[in-house]
Parts: structure tokens; sequence; C-alpha cells
């Protein structure tokens, strides 16, 4: 079976977007792309923070991890009301 | 909300904000389960067209239409993905993939923040009287992030961002997620960018009170906000058959219980499972309950479904009693049979005479809703405490607001309770919780922001942390603590209870930039990359020539933590903070002066300078507190207040001692 997936935060250096992208979700896009020809992005973050979130495997994200341009990448975490 | 706005003297609102338009083009956007926009709350009588800038929309989904939104209620966005990811699709039969909120917690929130007034307000008669939000004149914006099974991260993050594209200037989420390292967290991350773009973002401080260091949202960048009570109770007895006479509180408001006294019973007696004290569904015998009284206690289940759980087994009346976990706190709810929520002591003696007794009788005796409730505020129990264990440095929560027993707008969706059982539907609703203090704040900041645009958001949450007040009208030793029934601390209530009044006009206020905030972070050591991560800064490196630390942070708080000396040593440690006040007053001669409380020892405090003039408008002017103490156990603590005051204005900051 497929590895179980789960929702990762990916904050990526804005500034580092090779100049091969016109547009940094292109950028986005394309990183996600080469740790993973299924994964979706969820959202594309770009007023408060850079990068976006997309369902990975855990090996996904360390790779994801490791590219260039790529802060860090965060799993998901669930917050409850007060 | 209702009582609350007397409460904080915003029923002087004119000398508040002297130009009645002041505060229309302030935007609160509200992330939390939505909106329900047909509330009376939202209101747009009297408003003009939306603020120019203005990027929002009212986005469409089930139930919720874009005519859904008007000049008041100016925008609404739903956030899904994220949590659709993690827990499969939205079943529309239990809540809305829309910005309609199923829930009431949203609306009860965005409501308290900024909503219209509305006379005749009340939730099945208590409460009663005109309804309003903190900021009357500010737009509302709902971002709905907030769903059956919880709130999502990314959904969050997704939604500050579009908030503050949108054109928000104050963000409120009364939510929370554990704590942990800034770059780690969501909000934090995205309330630091919010933050450096002019938007104050104020965060409940959580519920989890009153354990010590249970904190949510300590970044200190936001504006953390726990809760206190107000003047206001709705107290509920129980008499028993000995003639003995518990007070408590209740919101029931049907068909009372005969005049007469009923059998009582104790619901770990009239069940067979483990744990029926607690009255949880399917554990009560109805042969030994029915038509009786029952005493259950809290825990596990919600309060209002033990009351249906008695219902449904066929009891005439409740009486919930707190356990040491709770105390003598007292939370009330609109329960769907006769109840009466009672604490800890009056519990134990309620179940001592039933148990004693061979034919046990009582009654339940509703009165209402009363006012001028003294002491008030008092810390409430589950208001989460200090100290702040991500960064010990930095004094958290900033300040106390109204969380208790609050009164605002509710969802059309589910009654009062929230239970699906309950058919009833108000349009307001009274409930609990941190979630309730925090947009009382963010509509303050508000308000602020509406008479002084050009404030930052440091200057703002300084203006409302240096006004708040830590003592009672006369002094009579310090706000109490509702878990313990003693003076709280700045551990409970950070700066103290806001007052909005005098924060209007604080006279002077600690700034701070975005930048300032980096410096922070380079004091706690994070790397570049972590850095890069909350701040949005690629590349950046702390100086190394540079000193930074958490105490130079020009926070309007004292987080002061001295090393237990080792050994034999018994040496005298002093440290130092440095802070620099800007003047939003005007000229005028500030003297400073200090108190402390140490049990066990002294701490010496040495301000220099201990007076500051100022000229104008802007002028800044800084000051180092030097903190002397000896060496005392780890774990003690102490606290004190610094203040500054020119004879109209007093800037005061709070001061907490640890020793680790």
């Amino acid at each position: 079976g497929e590895e179980k997936r789960q929702t990762y935060i990916v904050h990526m250096a804005k500034s580092r977007r090779p100049s091969t992208f016109a547009e940094h979700g292109h950028w986005y896009d394309a990183s996600l792309r080469s740790v993973s020809s299924s994964a979706e992005i969820l959202y594309s973050y770009d007023t408060v923070a850079h990068g976006f979130s997309a369902r990975l495997t855990t090996a996904e994200a360390q790779a994801l991890e490791s590219l260039d341009g790529v802060l860090s990448v965060l799993p998901e975490v669930r917050y409850e009301l007060h | 909300t209702t009582r609350t706005p007397e409460f904080l003297g915003l029923d002087k609102s004119d000398d508040l904000v002297p130009q009645a338009n002041t505060g229309s083009d302030v935007v609160v956007g509200v992330l939390d389960t939505g909106v329900w926009p047909e509330r009376k709350s939202f209101d747009d009588t009297g408003f003009g067209p939306v603020p120019a800038g203005w990027k929002g929309a009212c986005e469409e989904g089930k139930d919720f239409k874009a005519t859904d939104c008007n000049r008041k209620l100016i925008g609404a966005r739903f956030f899904s993905k994220g949590y659709e990811a993690s827990m499969g699709p939205i079943d529309e039969t239990r809540e809305l993939r829309s910005p309609r909120d199923s829930d009431g917690h949203g609306t009860h929130t965005s409501t308290t923040a900024a909503g219209s007034a509305v006379t005749d307000a009340s939730l099945l008669g208590f409460a009663a009287g005109t309804a309003r939000g903190m900021a009357t004149r500010a737009r509302v914006a709902a971002y709905k992030v907030c769903w059956v099974g919880g709130c999502f991260s990314s959904d969050i993050l997704a939604a500050i961002d579009r908030a503050v594209d949108d054109g928000c200037h104050v963000l409120s989420l009364s939510l929370g997620g554990g704590m942990s390292d800034y770059y780690r967290d969501s909000v934090a991350i995205g309330a630091f960018n919010a933050m450096e773009k002019g938007v104050l973002v104020s965060c409940s401080a959580g519920n989890s009170g009153p354990s010590a260091s249970s904190l949510s949202n300590v970044a200190p960048w936001i504006t953390t906000v726990g809760a206190g009570t107000l003047d206001r109770d709705f107290p509920a007895y129980v008499v028993l058959g000995n003639g003995k006479n518990y007070s408590g509180v209740s919101l029931y408001s049907g068909k009372p219980l005969p005049s007469s006294p009923l059998p009582i019973v104790y619901a770990g007696n009239a069940s067979n499972a483990t744990g029926g004290n607690l009255c949880m569904p399917g554990t009560l015998m109805p042969e030994k309950v029915a038509g009786k009284i029952v005493l259950c206690e809290r825990g596990i289940s919600p309060r209002v479904q033990k009351g249906y759980v008695v219902r449904d087994a066929g009891g005439a009346g409740m009486i919930l009693a707190n356990t040491d976990a709770n105390g003598e706190e007292l939370v009330a709810d609109a329960h769907l049979l006769p109840a009466n929520g009672v604490g800890e002591k009056a519990g134990d003696a309620i179940k001592r005479y039933l148990l004693s007794e061979m034919s046990p009788t009582a009654t339940i005796v509703f009165g209402g809703t009363k006012v001028g409730v003294r002491p008030s505020p008092v810390v409430a129990a589950f208001s989460s405490r200090g100290p702040n264990v991500v960064t010990p440095e930095i004094l958290k929560p900033d300040l106390i607001a109204p969380g208790v027993n609050i009164l605002a707008g509710w969802t059309g969706a589910v009654g009062p309770t929230g239970l699906s059982v309950d058919s009833r539907r108000v349009e307001f609703s009274i409930i609990s919780g941190t979630s309730m203090s925090c947009p009382h704040v963010s509509g303050l900041a508000a308000l602020l922001k509406g008479a002084h645009p050009d404030w930052s958001p440091a200057a703002i949450r300084s203006a409302l942390m240096t006004t708040a007040y830590a003592d009672y009208p006369g002094g009579n030793g310090g706000l109490l603590d509702v878990a313990t029934g003693k003076a709280a601390t700045p551990f409970d209530y950070g700066a103290g209870h806001v007052d909005p009044r005098r924060g209007m006009d604080p006279g002077l206020v600690y700034d701070l930039t975005a930048d300032d905030y980096i410096d922070f972070l380079c004091a706690l050591n994070y790397t570049s990359l972590q850095i890069a991560a909350v701040a949005k800064r690629t590349n950046y490196t702390c100086d190394r020539k540079r000193t930074y630390a958490v105490s130079g942070l020009n926070y309007p708080s004292f987080a002061v933590a001295f090393e237990t000396a080792s050994g034999d040593r018994v040496g005298v440690a002093t440290v130092k903070h440095t802070r620099t006040m800007t003047s939003v007053g005007g000229p005028g001669t500030y003297k400073a002066t200090v108190a402390t409380a140490v049990t066990g020892g002294e701490v010496k405090v040495a301000v220099e300078p201990a007076e500051l003039s100022f000229t104008k408008v802007g002028e800044k002017q800084s000051y180092t507190v030097s903190f002397s103490a000896p060496s005392l156990p780890s774990g003690s603590s102490g606290f004190g207040r610094l203040e500054w005051s020119d004879g109209k204005h007093v800037v005061a900051s709070p001061i907490a001692f640890t020793w680790t």
C-alpha cells in the first residue's frame, strides 16, 4: 500500500527562487514535483509566509527539506478553540 | 456583549472616541468557526461604504451568499483544504462548507469584538441589556478555520495570509495548539509577518489553568489574553431538606421545579458504571433517578450533556458539583432541565447530606441575573498561567479581560447548549473561556487603532498593558484568583485587567519594530534558517559582534530569571533590563517607583535614571533597571511593579522574578 501521507507546511526562501521560474508558484510546484509525482498543493502562502502546504509522505517531506530554498517543512498541527 | 461595556467604562465611549466615525475604517478579522450574518449584531445601519483598499470578499458556499455581507460584515471566507485533507470531506449534515457558523463560537467572538449595538438582548431573559461589541464602529471580517474536527495549521496560516492581504488591521484568534518554538508554530509565524505589516494579533492564552506554565500563543509579537470574571452572576440556590442552603449558578429558564422538595440522589449511587458520578451517557439507571434531583460531578463529558443525560433518564433536576479540578469556579450553562452548578465545597456538603440521610430531599431556586458582584474581576480558574515555557524571560499572559459568562451573538444552527437535542434557538448565548476574553481585547485594540491610526501593534498593546489595573479600587492586596481565593500574580493576569479608558491615553508606550523582534530571535540563538522561517528574512545572520539579550526586548513587562547558586555560594546576582519609552502624551516629567514582594529574600531594584522628561510627542527616552537578588531555592518566585508617573498618567509594568 501507499505510504501514509500527512499535510506539511513548506516554508520557502522567496529570494532564492531560481530565475528560470517566472513566478513563485511555478517554483513551489516544481519543488513539490521533484519529490512527488502525485502530491498537490493545498495552499500557496505569499503574504505572511512564503511557501505552500501539501500532503506528503515522510520520505517526500525529508526530500523536500534538503532542496535548495526550502527553509522548513513543518507537519500539520491541530489547534483547538479556547 | 451586555455588561462588559459598562464594566470596562465603554458606556462613556464618547470620551473614548471623540470623533463619531473614528474607527469605522478599522477592520477586525476573526479566525474562528465562521459567522451567522443574519444576527442583528451585524446590522450596518449608519455605516458608510467599505473602507478604500479593502480587498476582502464574501465567499459563497453552502447556505451562504455574497449578499450576506454588508457594510458591517465586510468579509467572510472559509478555509477547509487542510481540514478535509486530513479528516476527509466535510459532512454537510453536520457542518457547512461555507463561512456560515454552525457552531456558535465564531459568531460569539466576532460580535464580542466588533458587533453593532442591539437593544433588548438576553439569553432566555438572562443578562438582559443592550449588547454591543467593543468596537461598534469597526468592520468585521470572518475567516472560518475551525471545524467540527478542529482547526488545522495549514488552514489557519492561509487565513492569516489572506486576512492581512485583504486589509485587516486587527486579527483575533481564540484558539491554540500547545507550546512550541516560534519557528514551528504557524500562528506565531503568521502573526510575526502580520505584525510587520502593522496588524495587531490578539490570541487567547488558553483554558488550561490553574496549572502553572499552561499558556499557549506566547510569542512576544502576539498579544496574549487571559480571562477574568465580570461583576455579574446568575445565582441559583440548592435548598436541602435539612434547611441548609447552598448557592451556585444557572441559566436554566424553563418550567420550574415543584415547590415541594424532591428526593435527591448521588449519581454514583444511581449507576452501575465505573465513574457513574460523572453522569456519562447511558450510565444512569432510570429507576433510581426518575423524578429526583441528581447530583453529578464535573469531568470528562460536557457539562450540558450531563444535564441531558439526567433528563433522558427521567431525572427532574441536576446539581452539578465541581471537583478539586475546578474548585469554586462557577460557570453557568443553559441546561435543558432545572440545574444548578455549585462549587467543590458546596458539592461536598450536599453529598455528605444525601449520603447520610435515609430520605434526602432538595429543591433548586433560581435567582436570575445579579450585577454589582464584588470583588470583580477575579482571575478565572481555567485561564492559563505563566511562567512562559517557551521563553521564560517574556512574561505572559499580557493581560486579562472579561471571559466568564459572556453574552454575545450566537448561531442559528444550534441551541445555547450546542447539543443536537437542544431545539431552542437564541440570538445570543452565554459562554466562557479565554476565547471570550481575546476578542474583547481585539475590539479594544481596534478602538485604539481608530483613535491612533499611526500607533504600531506594539504601541497599542503597550497602551493596553501599562494602563491595566492589578488591584481593586482602594487597593486591598491585588486582584484575586478564583482558583485559590487568594491574591493572583502577574503569572495569572500579566499586567492586569484591561482598562480601555486609560489605555486611550497612556502617556508613554514601549514600542517595538520587527527588527527588535529579530534581535530577540538572535538572543534566543535562532539560526538563519529559523529566523528566515519566522520572519521571511533570507540569509539574515545575527551580528557576532553584538550582544543580544532577551532582557533588551522593549517589552512592557519584566520577567527576571535568576540562577540559583550552587554549593556554598551565597552571592547576590544582578540582572539588568533596558527599556525605551516613547511619548504619546506630550511634555511631561515621569518619576519611577518600584514595589516588590519576594518571600525568603529581598530583591533590590534600581532604576537609572529614575526621572525622565519628555518635551514632545514622539520623543524617546531610555532607562535601565537593575534587579539584585540573593540566591533562593530553585522554583522560588516573587513579583513587583514598576510605575512611571507624571502625575496624570501612570505607566505600569508588572515584574515577575524566578529562580531556576
